[in-house]
This record gives C-alpha cells, structure tokens and sequence, in this order.
C-alpha cells in the first residue's frame, strides 16, 4: 500500500516543476545540449535563494521562543556529525577509497545542500504542507558540525598516520567529545581556524545574513515583494543547472570506484531516514511541524554543493577533488531532490501533515 | 633593453592567494594573473561552469623578475609547496625589458 | 488609405516600449554611448524568454489536438526552405557575393529570431490580440528546415564546384525532394550530423525543453509567476541590446558588398509577405487565428540571431561569418522588428483580428 | 528635541532594508566574508536602477510644466559647481593632498551617485513621502556640472603650473564664466569633449534613454510591471554590494593622507546642508515638494561611484585613482547613504512633509 | 631546469574543442586555453559583446611539450586544418621546466 | 620557422584602445587582448570586483611583429605616452612563427 502510494505521489510529483527541471536538465545533459546558464547568473542566484531563506527564517525567529529552535538545531548538529562517523565506517573503509577522500565525501554528505533544501521549501509550498519558518536557520548547525566533524577526523586519521605507531585509541574518543581537545596536532586554533573558514564561505555568510537582517532589521515588505516572489521561478532555473551539472559529473565519476557510485546512490536515502527519524523524536517532543520533519529529512539527506568543496580544498588538500565533487554533486544532489516526495508521503503516513 | 626572466605558474583558483605571496616573498615586484581553463593529467578543468563552488577553475599567474635564479627559486618553491596535492605546472622563460628599476625590489 | 493606415499604426507603436527600446539602443550605439549589458545577462534573458516561449507552446499543446498544430507546422517548415531556396535564386547568384556566403546569408534569414518571435508576441498582448498558444512550437520547424536546407544545398554546391564538371541537375532535385538521398557526399549522415548539430544548439533545446515541461510537467504555477511576470520587462532589455548590437554591426557592414545591404532591408519584407500570405492561405484551411498569422508572418520576415550563426560556422566554414552575421543583426533583425505594426494592419484588413 | 528625534528616526530607519542591507554588507566584508556578487549581475542591476530612475523621470516630465523642472535643474547644477569650488578652497589646499587627487576628488563629491539616489527614492516611498516624479531628470545636471567644472579646474591649474609664470588672475574668473572662452589650452574644443565623455558614459547615458523613453514613447505598462516593481528588491541587492565595497575601499584609504578621511566623512555631511538649504530656498519659490528638497539635499551629500571615475581617469590621468575612488566608494558613499534619514527629519521640521 | 617549447594558437572559440583535440593527438600532456579579445586580418573579434551567438569569440590556446619538434608539427597540423577558413595565428617559444616528467606522454 | 617577437603590455583597461592604436601604427597586423588582475607597484588591481566603475581594471596585450627593433619601438612609444600617469609593465620576448607573410604589412 505504501509503495503504491510512493509510486503515484512520485509520478505527480514528477510534474511540479521544481523536479520536473531537474529531470529536463539532466535530459538536456544526457542529449549533448551545449545550453548553459552562465555562470554569473548562477552565484546570483544562489546568493537570492540563501538572502531568501536567511530572511525568512530571521523574520520567524523574532516572533519564535528559542526554546522551539534550540531542540531542532541541536538535533540538526547531532545529525550532522552522526552522517560523518556512519562514513567513516563505512565509505572510508572500503576498498579502492583513501580514507582521506573517504572522509571528504562523509563531510559533503553530512553538510546541506541550499539548492536540495530551497527545493523541498518550494515542495511543500506548492502543496501547502506547513513548516516552521525557522528551517532556514537549521542549516548552519547541519552544515558546520559536519564539515568540522569530517575536517577534524581525517586531519587525526592523517596524523596518525604520518606518526606511524598508534598513540592509543583514547585519542580518537576525546576528540569526538570535545572536538578540540583532541590528540597531537588537533588543537583549538585548528577548529577555530575551520570554523571561521566555514562562516566566511559565500553560502554561509549569505544565510548568515539573512538571518540577521530578518531578526534585526524590518525586511519584510521587501521579502514579499521580491525575495518571495522570484524564488519559485529562480529554483526552477537552478533546478535546471543542477540537473545539467549533475549530468557532466556523471561523466567524472567513471573514473572513480565503485564504492562512490554506490554510496552516492543509498546514502542520501540513508542519511534521509535518519534525518526523518530524529524529526519525528522532536516532533514527540516539541511539536515540531510535520513539514519540519520532512524539510530536516531533506537536510540530512542532501550533500553540499556550492560552499562544502571550496572549504574541504583548503583544509584536505589531500583528497582528491574529482571524487568527493563528483559524488555529491553528480549523484547527492540529484537523489536527494528526487528523493523529496519519498519523505513527504512518510510524514504524511506517519505523524499526518 | 635589458634581459630579464618571466615565471609562468598554471595552477587551481582556489590557491591564487597562497602562490601570490610566495612570489612577492621570492622578491618579485609584482605579478598578473588570468582565468583559465584546461586539461592535465588530473582531468578537465575550466574557469566558469556553474555548479563545483570555484574548486575546478585554473589559473594562469606570470611574474617578471630580474634574474633567472630567482625566478628559479620562486618556481621551486612553489612547486615544493603545492604541487603535492594541488594540479598545476609552471614554466620560466627569457623576456627583455625597458625599465629593469620596475622589477628589482 | 492603407498606407496612412499603416503609416499611424507605425507610429503608435513606435510609442510602445518593445518598438522605442529597440530605437532607444540604435539611437545610443549611434551617439557612441558606452553603456553595455554584460554578456551573461544577455545569455541569461535569452534562456529565459525561449523557456516562457517553450512552456507556454506546451502548455497549450497538451489541450490543443495535434492536427491543429500539424497543419501550420508544415506551412513554417515549408517557409523556411522556400526562403532559402530565394536566397538561393537571388542573393547567391549576385556578382560580388560568394555563393557560399550567400547560401549562408538565406539560411539565417530562413531561420528564427527568438527575440524577433518575442517582440511579436509582446505586441500582440498588449493590443488585446489572441493567437494560438502553440505559436511558439512552430519555431523549430521553420528554424530547422532552414538551416538545414541552407546547409546541404551550399554543401552541394562546394562539392559540385570541388568535382569541377557538372555530374546533371538531376542530382540537385533529389536533394530537394529527400534531404539526404542526394548526390557524391551529401548522405544521409551528413543530414543527421547537421539535425542534430541544430538540436543541440542553446536556443532550440531551451525552447524544446520548455515544450517538454508543458506538456509532461504542470509547470503552470511558476509559468504564471515568474515567466510570464518577467517576459515584457527583460524583452525590452533585450530590445534595447538588439538596437545597440545591430548598429555595431552596422559599421561591419561597409566592408561588404552592397547586395547584402539591399538584401538585408528587403528581404525580411518579401520573407515576411510570404509567411502573412501562408499564414493565410492556413487561416482559411483550420481556421488558424488572426494572431497566428501576423506572428508566423513575423517568424518568417525575422532572420536568425542567437541560434543560427554558431550551426552556420561549423558547418559551412567557408563562408565569412563577417557578412551573414552582419547583416542578420546589423539589417535583418532590426528591420524585422520594426515591421511587426505591418503585419498587424494587414491582418485587421485582410481578415480581422 | 531635534538630536533626540534625529537619533530615533536613524534607529528606526537603520531596520529599513535600504540602510540595514548596507550596514550588513559592511559587517561581511569587515568579518572577512568571501560572499561575491558578480560584476555582471552588479552591471545589470546599476543599468535597471538607472532606467527605472529615467523612465520615472520622463513619463512625470511629460506631464510636467517646464518650468518647475527648470529652477530645480538649475539650482542642481549650482550645486554641482559650488561643491567643486568649496573642494578646490579646502582639500585642494590641504598638506599631503596633491592639486590635482584634490580637485578629482572634489569632483566626485560634486556629481551624483545612482546608488545613493534610488536608495533615497527607495526610503521616501517607504514612508509615503511624496516627491516630484521629475527627481530623477536633475541628475544629469549636477553630475555634468561637477565634473566639468572640475576637470576644467584642474586643467587650468596643471597648465598654470607647466607654465610656471603667472599670466594673470582674470583667466580663471573667465574660465568660470563662459566655460569654453578661458585662457590658454582651455578651448571650447576641450569643454566639448568633457561633455560628450561624460554623456557617453554608461550612467548618463541610460539615465537620459530612460528620460527620452519615459518622455516619447509609452512605456507605462513595462515600467508598472517590471521596473517599478523590481527597484526595491534590486536595491538591497545594490546596498548590500555597496556596503561590501566600502569596506574593501576602507582599507586602500589607509595609504593616502589624513585629509581624504576627514573630507570623506564630513563633506557629504556639509554638501547636503548645501544642497538642503537650496532646496528649502526652491521651495519657497516655486513650491517644490519636502521630499525633493530631501533628494536634492541627497543627491549633493551623494559622490559618484559608477559615471564619475571612468571620466577622471580619461581626463585627469595624473590624479591617483586611489585616493579619489577610495574616499568616494570607502566613505562618500556609506556617509551619504547613512545620513538619508537626517535630510528627512529636516524637511519634517523645516518645512512639514 | 630542463629546456621545452611552448606552442601557442590563438583562433576562434567556436573550433576550441577541435584545436585541443589536434594538441593532445600530438603528444601533448594538456593545454590551456584564456577567452581574449583582439584583432587581425579579419576584423576585430571580442570575447564578450552580447549577440552574435559567440561567433565572434577568441580564444588563445597554450601547450608546453618536450620538444620543439613536436611542437612545430602540432602547430603545422592545426594550420592545415583549420587557418584556411578560420581566423588564427600561431607561435612557438623556448620555455624551460622542472619536472620533464610531466610533460612527457 | 620564422623568428619574430612578440611584445607585451600589462596596463589598465581604460586605455586598451589607446595602447592598441600605437600597436597597430608601430606596425603590427593585429594584437590580442585578456582581461587581468595583479598587483603592482600602485597596489592591486582586478578585473572584476564589482564597483570602481571599470577603472582598476588590467589588460594584458600582445601582439607579435616581424621583427626585434619594430617591437622594442612600439613599447617605448607605449612606455612614453602612459607609463607615467597610468600603471603597466611592458616586456618582449623570442617567438618562432610559421607563416611570415601574415606578419608583415
Ligand atoms: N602540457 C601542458 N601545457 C599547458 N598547460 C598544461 C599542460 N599540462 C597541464 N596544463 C595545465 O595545468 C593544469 C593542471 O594540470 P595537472 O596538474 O596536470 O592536472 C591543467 O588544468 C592545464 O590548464
Ligand atoms: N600580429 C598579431 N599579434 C597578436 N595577435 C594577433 C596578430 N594577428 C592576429 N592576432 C590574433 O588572431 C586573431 C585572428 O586573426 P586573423 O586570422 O588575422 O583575423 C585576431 O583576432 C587576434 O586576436
Ligand atoms: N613584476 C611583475 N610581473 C608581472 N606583472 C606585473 C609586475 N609588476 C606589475 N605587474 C602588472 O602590471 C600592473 C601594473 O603595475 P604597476 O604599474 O606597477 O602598478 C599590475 O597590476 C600587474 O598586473
């Protein structure tokens, strides 16, 4: 009964347009279509969607008690970090992938994607489902407990090896505990150091923005006259690069192993039911939204695209980029997006939207 | 005029900032740089696809100096320094210039 | 009587923006203004007009039966070859104009202008007209049988001069008749290579992807809200590039023969007359709206701006693109524009819109 | 009661999108975010601005009498000239400043920044502060005014310099009088040259097509849809880069004299006092609305950042661009934009909104 | 440091991907390629005015191989092919390297 | 092969069309052009910050000549007519080019 009902939620969903762009665009792709939006017009974009989400949430945020935020941040974080270690178990550790790339590949995954998650918000507009206008402000908390998280272990896992004998394996444990006061090499200015890397990404600073602009300054009437307005019709055409880019990384990713190709695929479901599970705890007890918990699902199952790679170049230089790039957004991003409906018809079976 | 060295380095966007300063520290009085696009053996790369946040877009940096061995040590170092795990090559050649005051610190 | 008919009509449109940008950015380039829009902006606008093109075609396809469609189609691929096959007669024949340059020179004239097609339609819907919402699904079939009848006939001809004796006309009826059955070189392949050359190219696979997505998506929403919304607003930008361009090409032009320049005014005129009397011959047959028929008119009178020339310098890379490019954008746009108010008057006199 | 209330309606102000983006933007680039608008876009949205601010100008200079435009365009270019003066008695002067850096700077501080007027255009609508629509057809006025003056200032003066002896005072009062009839090297021919420059440079002259289209022909509909109801949106866009560029300005300033910083911050301060104390005068005798006094007032605190510097460079090649695109862009323009809300809080008392 | 050649083609974007082909069928290791404007015997082209579908674009190519042989007869072949309908020129020039290694096939 | 020079001016994009102008009267049958970034004695420039309105925006020029001496000519004509309000470097360097006739004019 279920799959039926995945199966035709899956088909109309198909035709809304935000997944239908991203299906032409990946057609186009396959079909040699030289179209292409230029690269200018697609950072402005980017840029719009985040100020876009980053008011919103920063205009809900005024009205919301941070009682009803902090939960949710606290799980977005513990999500964050728990898609990095379920990596480094399994993507790491597999044969035919560096335990660096690995690594790189868990933080993209563990990170969030403003395109996969602007896809879901338009989603749940289009199909009135309500959701806390606060989302937005999760983002930061997924994003950079994972990027940290995957920084600070594969540099750990580098050292040791490049000290060849083990140290013992409390080191490892304290570092997971308090993510500076780890072993040799790991300490606070390395974390301090990632983190303001991580604020200083484009993507990040623009939500950051936001936010602060939504809570601090009356944007609103310049919100609903702009920001609101183009963001349905800027999606669809990010959609649609999106599904082009995803297209010509598919290409990248036959040189890679097959592990990747694998994780790309299962791990954005994977990390999606995570995601819906913890949603579903803080719906038992906050009250959480059922569009909440499906637009948290989203978030756990995307994997950055636009400001994880740059801050993964500069501090693992190591990995390759070609792989982690590839994979996220060759194979992440576009199953996450079409992965949407999946968690809208369970937040519909399981807690009623 | 008088003979002077050119460095070419060809290398990722995303280190621009951290190969300029070797070449001013390696004693160069300035230096010029161009986005580029291309392939190595590390793949495609090019300067303006939308998508892959900057990590994929090259490079081009070229900085006169007065002499050869210095445009030699630049290079070295440059080379020493990144391209262990960053793609990119670099090259020297002999130029000739008007005022050799411009380029000795 | 129909002269200052027309000649008033001619006027109040000049007043209309899409009409007064287009002057406006001849009037600036001539002035010597340095005011540019930048490049990607440009690609981006063009992106944007062919999908609201392509979506509202397919929305309206979807509801529309196919013989509807079936019976202009065939009267604008028909159009594009008989506008070359003109060009052919009269251009390519003219003494100081090569042959090759001349058969290129037709097929972009054969072609459509997507800003050209969309200056129309912004005409028409702020007069009230209706047409049909097909109308923007026409425009590879003339595109297409243009271009590729340009191509093979010039290819034809190189060859027959490269064979040095003539081989018999027979061949050059076969051609006609088959597109690829033709005579030495001109197979099938060749025919397909070229097919698919134009299908790739930026401007038809984003107006066929915007066909897709209306018919297959329910793109409606964000059609209304953002596409439609937008299109007036960026075509008179693009307006206001197309007048700046065409005078910059202007200047390109004296370096050429004086037939390009008389071709250039004339032929969109004659090319435009042949499409209004098709598209009337079509309105008696199906019933094909007023609207239709001014806007096919325009289809056939616009020369090829952004998805023509790139086909034509891989193709025929004998011809310089100096002369065909020049006068399409420097004469054949501009004068197809401002020829649009022609259309209208003949229509409301002929058969009534 | 005046400071209390200056102070309370800058608070209240600063949470206006206008001044709140630009604070914003500020705070990223000092916090070191690497948040990049492309050139482009930022292109683009300069290009619209300037329509929309002509367009709006020419459909109310339509219906205006010329007369009422004609005592506000000439106080405008009064204003320009006086600014140039008192720049060329106080910072030319000053130690450490050479001639030449001071007059171009003087210049800039005279001519008009597109930014800084539509952001006040932008802060009057927002409070229903009405304003005559022909605002925007003084621009041109002053800027030109200013940077002729300036440029012809600082011609004279490098000449007297060359030529060592002095050849009396009455060539500069000349000079000031007829603009063309001064002493030696200053010819007609130069002045003529100044003008069409800077009529030719891209904000002038997509400032005066938007004037010619608002004027000629009827682009109300394409205004209401498109320009009217993107301007605030594609503000804050505008304000956030602006806010982001002085910051990166801010640190080149720390090069150049001291007398640059103190003249940056305190001369849009006493320019707009100027240009207040005008346009109460204007008032009185024509009856010129608050809100143009408060534009007027704006527009001369304003110093060019988009049309000024490309027409120095070409005139004035020994001034140092640092130092005059510095202070403009590093502390003119914040300045000017920040004390908005004191223009208006004058003419509340001064003369009743 | 080792001596090369580098062989530069500056010619029209549209052949971009047949030019690069040619270059690497010649044993070179990669090649980058810069969007440029210019003038020639055909008239200015420009890399970024809008319009014109991109025909009028320039690109300038660049590919440093082992020896000045090779580079000679890559360029001999992109000529042949290509400058008797496109615009173009091109040039060789002695650069020296460090690592022969990398541009070696 | 042929040799030839090639010549090189890094400048500010505000006077491209100067510089071209004495390019193509010193003698040469076209140039090529690339918008740059760099830093050099006046502090930095780039190509594409937004703001500034286009004036601290580089140029890189290149156009090669027949011959030595025509090059060196055309750099210090460059050298005397801007080098000393505008900022820019100037250099020349050996090529080998394949058809001369396209050189001369
Ligand atoms: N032989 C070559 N000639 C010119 N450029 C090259 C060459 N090999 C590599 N490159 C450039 O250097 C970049 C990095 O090369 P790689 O480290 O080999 O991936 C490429 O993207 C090219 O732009
Ligand atoms: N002498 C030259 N020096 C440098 N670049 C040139 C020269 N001649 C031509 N070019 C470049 O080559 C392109 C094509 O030249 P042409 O085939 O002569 O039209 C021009 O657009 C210029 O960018
Ligand atoms: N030594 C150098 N090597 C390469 N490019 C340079 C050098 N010095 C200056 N430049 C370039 O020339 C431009 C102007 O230099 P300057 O006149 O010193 O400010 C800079 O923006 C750089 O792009």
């Amino acid at each position: 009964d279920i799959v039926v009902d995945i199966a035709t939620t899956m088909v109309a969903q198909l035709q809304k347009p935000t997944l239908a762009f991203l299906i032409g665009g990946m057609l186009l792709a396959a079909l040699g279509s030289k179209l292409e939006v230029p690269e200018p017009v697609y950072k402005f974009i980017v840029v719009l969607l985040l100020l876009k989400v980053g008011i919103g949430a920063g205009i809900s945020v005024r009205e919301a008690n941070l009682l009803e935020l902090a939960v949710p941040a606290v799980g977005a974080a513990l999500l964050g970090i728990a898609i990095v270690l379920l990596g480094m178990k399994t993507l790491a550790r597999w044969k035919g992938v560096s335990p660096m790339d690995g690594m790189a590949t868990a933080g993209l995954f563990g990170a969030v994607s403003a395109s996969t998650l602007a896809a879901g918000m338009a989603m749940l507009d289009a199909d009135g489902i309500a959701y806390e206008g606060f989302i937005g402000a999760l983002y930061p908390f997924m994003d950079i407990a994972a990027l940290v998280t995957a920084i600070v272990l594969a540099r750990l896992a580098a050292e040791r090896k490049a000290a060849a004998s083990i140290e013992g394996g409390g080191a490892a444990t304290m570092t997971l505990g308090g993510g500076g006061r780890g072993g040799p090499g790991i300490d606070g200015g390395m974390v301090r150091e990632i983190l303001v890397d991580t604020f200083r990404s484009p993507a990040i600073s623009a939500l950051v923005l936001g936010l602060a602009l939504g809570i601090f300054a009356r944007p609103d009437s310049v919100y609903e006259s702009f920001y609101d307005v183009l963001f349905r019709g800027l999606l669809s055409i990010l959609m649609l690069i999106m599904g082009m880019e995803a297209w010509a990384r598919l290409a990248e990713l036959r040189k890679v192993a097959h592990a990747y190709i694998l994780y790309g695929i299962a791990a954005p479901l994977v990390h999606g039911a995570l995601g819906f599970a913890v949603g579903v705890a803080i719906h038992h007890m906050t009250g959480f939204s059922g569009g909440g918990v499906v637009l948290l699902a989203v978030m756990a199952a995307s994997s950055s695209d636009i400001s994880g790679p740059p801050t993964l170049r500069g501090a693992l230089p190591e990995a390759n980029p070609s792989s982690y790039v590839g994979t996220s957004t060759g194979l992440g991003t576009p199953v996450a997006i079409l992965s949407i409906p999946l968690w809208i018809v369970l937040a519909e079976t399981v807690i009623g939207l | 005029m008088h003979s002077a060295t050119k460095l070419v380095i060809i290398t990722e966007r995303s280190i621009l900032d951290g190969v300029t300063a070797l070449i001013v520290e390696g004693g160069a009085t300035g230096y010029t740089h161009v986005d580029a696009g291309g392939q190595g053996s590390r793949g495609k790369r090019s300067s303006n696809r939308p998508g892959i946040g900057g990590v994929m877009g090259n490079v081009k940096i070229e900085a006169v100096v007065a002499d050869h061995d210095q445009a030699e040590a630049i290079v070295s170092r440059v080379a020493e320094r990144y391209f262990e795990h960053y793609s990119g090559i670099a090259y020297v050649e002999p130029v000739e210039i008007l005022r050799p005051h411009k380029f000795k610190v």
